[in-house]
């Protein structure tokens, strides 16, 4: 990933 | 973690709660879309399978696992327990018309072009939509159980809450996450018309019922 998704995210 | 996203995910938990209640205390699933609940199981699935590689929190490990199961049991409640109560023919939106044009935008927008980055791009695309066959359904049948728009109402507080927890990141880690505002958004969009009648009658201590 970019480090930009948001993966914490439920 | 913000206050935003913790009350978004305990309003997600909620509206699970509330749904599974629904179906045990009325021993019904009657206006409950099968077809918005499968997406959810695909949603979810596709969305944790990091469960399998990665490690973000306790908190985080939990709630994906709660997800995934308690949304599979939703499936075993509606397609076995409680089959009788389920009336497919009024369960009509054509599910291909969502899941067909999230996969095509998932191979365009992701972050990255291995499996699970298109997977995940896919949960976030199928997810804004999903709930579409049931507001779909409560549209056609026009009317709906007081519990019934409970669950709708603290699904769409969920992810209503996702929002101001966006800003919120964007302000303190200048942090943005392009596809999930732009699907976030549209997600929350689609409530709207929804929790205008729960807001003016629902609350009010009215049936739920839409204008003929």
């Amino acid at each position: 990933g970019s480090g930009q998704s948001s993966k914490d995210e439920l | 973690m913000n206050i935003f996203r913790f009350f978004g995910d305990i309003s997600h938990l909620a509206s699970i709660f509330i749904l599974i209640h629904k179906i045990h205390t009325s021993r019904s699933c009657r206006g409950i879309s099968f077809k918005t609940q499968v997406l959810y199981v695909a949603v979810f699935v596709t969305r944790y399978l990091d469960l399998l590689y990665s490690w973000v929190s306790l908190y985080n490990f939990v709630m994906k696992v709660f997800f995934i199961a308690s949304s599979c049991y939703i499936l075993y409640l509606m397609k076995v327990r409680f089959r009788p109560t389920n009336d497919p023919s009024i369960d009509t939106f054509r599910v291909e018309y969502l899941v067909g044009p999230c996969a095509v935008l998932a191979l365009i927008f992701n972050y990255g072009y291995a499996v699970t980055e298109v997977l995940w791009s896919f949960s976030i695309f199928l997810e804004s939509v999903a709930i579409l066959p049931q507001l779909f359904m409560l549209q056609r049948t026009g009317e709906a159980e007081t519990i019934t728009t409970h669950y709708l109402a603290a699904l769409g507080a969920y992810r209503t809450l996702y929002i101001p927890n966006w800003i919120y990141r964007y302000f303190s880690e200048g942090y943005v996450d392009p596809i999930a505002v732009t699907a976030g958004l549209v997600q929350t969009g689609l409530y709207l018309d929804f929790f205008y009648v729960y807001f003016t009658k629902v609350l009010q201590g009215q049936k739920f019922e839409l204008p003929a």
